[in-house]
């Protein structure tokens, strides 16, 4: 096991889902053992990997609540046998009020992660736009944490917030929770505002901001509609070329 | 008091901020009285408009506390006789789990709201990318709901829960949500996958889709820079247009 991967934001629309996405295909196609787990009730990356949420019977909330196995909740593609996947429905958003008094409310994840994560090299679990208990379980079951961050204006707010809530964790947990880097997402060359953000980010985090920028590019967006990564459906566009950058980076640290 | 309406979408990023302050400010220069009052931890309708957090004294969460009176969180602005605000800051993202076991804890922003609400035409409330009980409050609160919806592939997927939500809301509260409309944004004319969302938008839910549609425009994005919204920053650029073509549809309902 080399990395457990949480990408994290609370501000909407940064493109998490699009980065553990291409991440994981991406590790998956370089021959990398990878599970991604979906743990945002949203269930944008069960849906942008091409999984139909209809013909589902199990869902991560369904190994959460003690009605499987985490090993029976493994989705397998035939094409690619690098790549498993644990799918994420509504019913994941009921889970936080459940647990609200539970003393180990924060480690459920975790403790579910360790049973199978020495049969991967690469996790990597996406959550949803809140600091709310999933996100929190997936900072903790996670060795890095990965942030995305769009290169627009309202981008760096959040992101205090962010620091304070990792340095909680590290106190609760008593672990330290690594931040792998700060990834600047949908990145405009035509817009001061990406420069702007871009800079601010690296006078703030320095070397933990990461080398490689993703460009704001159209065949991403359309990706996800066939059920594919940009790495797939447009290998020659500079979005797979971005993301194909961004593995090689972090198949360094 | 003619409407307030709550701007909510659980998928995050899809313009739900830009909306508020875009309406917002446009319907006080159509010299209609309106409060904006930011209901989302993040406070970027707070940023968006040009007021720096670290000076603020009182928020709207002084105000659920019980510190302040709702008239005293209002922030005028002197160049805008026809515009009032009411800040959020990260203090808000505590309330949930303080009033989860009140049963009154849906009605906390509506008991706020109809103490002045007859100072004013329209109220605009920008919540967060979540269903959460903030969220809640805001629906419960309002006349109106208006949706963005981001012309993008993952647009559609949470609407079937949001319209879930609105439903328990009215069976809770007896009180029936008018829905004002599905707002398209950021629609892109050169991507087919915009043109399948607006489609799509409208076969599902018809009538209510807005006629106006919001395109992806470089200086809406770049406005908030400036405290400023891009009626005032770039008058003549598409954006601009586009908001000002809803303000008129809305006016007419
Ligand atoms: N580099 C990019 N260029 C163009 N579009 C992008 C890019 N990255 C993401 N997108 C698109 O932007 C939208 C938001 O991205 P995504 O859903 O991945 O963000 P998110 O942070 O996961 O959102 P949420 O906060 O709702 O979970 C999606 O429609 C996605 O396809
Ligand atoms: N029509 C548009 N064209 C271009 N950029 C836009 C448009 N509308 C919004 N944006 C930009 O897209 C980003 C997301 O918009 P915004 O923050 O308003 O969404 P939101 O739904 O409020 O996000 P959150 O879910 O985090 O609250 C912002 O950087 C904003 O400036
Ligand atoms: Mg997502
Ligand atoms: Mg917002």
């Amino acid at each position: 096991m080399k990395k457990i991967i949480n990408i994290a934001n609370q501000k909407g629309g940064v493109g998490k889902t699009t980065t553990v996405l291409n991440l994981g295909v991406g590790l998956s196609l370089w021959e990398k053992k990878v599970l991604i787990i979906d743990f945002d009730p949203q269930g944008n990356s069960t849906t942008g990997i091409g999984i139909l949420k209809k013909n589902l019977n199990h869902t991560i909330y369904s190994v959460l609540s003690g009605e499987i196995n985490i090993k029976d909740a493994i989705i397998k593609f035939e094409k690619n046998p690098y790549l498993d996947f644990i799918p994420a429905g509504e019913d994941l958003s009921g889970f936080p009020m459940e647990v609200y008094d539970d003393n180990n409310r924060i480690y459920y994840l975790k403790n579910l992660v360790d049973q199978i994560k020495n049969d991967y090299e690469y996790i990597l679990i996406d959550s949803p736009p809140s600091l709310n208990l999933l996100t929190l379980n997936s900072i903790v079951a996670a060795t890095d944490v990965l942030i995305p961050v769009q290169a627009e204006f309202y981008a760096l707010e959040g992101l205090a917030q962010l620091m304070m809530t990792l340095k909680k964790v590290e106190r609760y947990t008593g672990k330290k929770v690594n931040i792998l880097g700060f990834l600047v997402t949908m990145y405009d060359v035509r817009t001061s505002i990406s420069k702007q953000v871009h800079q601010e980010l690296t006078r703030y985090f320095e070397k933990k901001v990461l080398t490689t920028i993703i460009p704001r590019n159209v065949r991403i967006s359309e990706a996800p509609g066939y059920g594919e990564t940009v790495l797939t459906y447009a290998p020659a566009s500079k979005g797979a070329f971005a993301y194909k950058e961004l593995i090689a980076e972090l198949l360094e640290k």
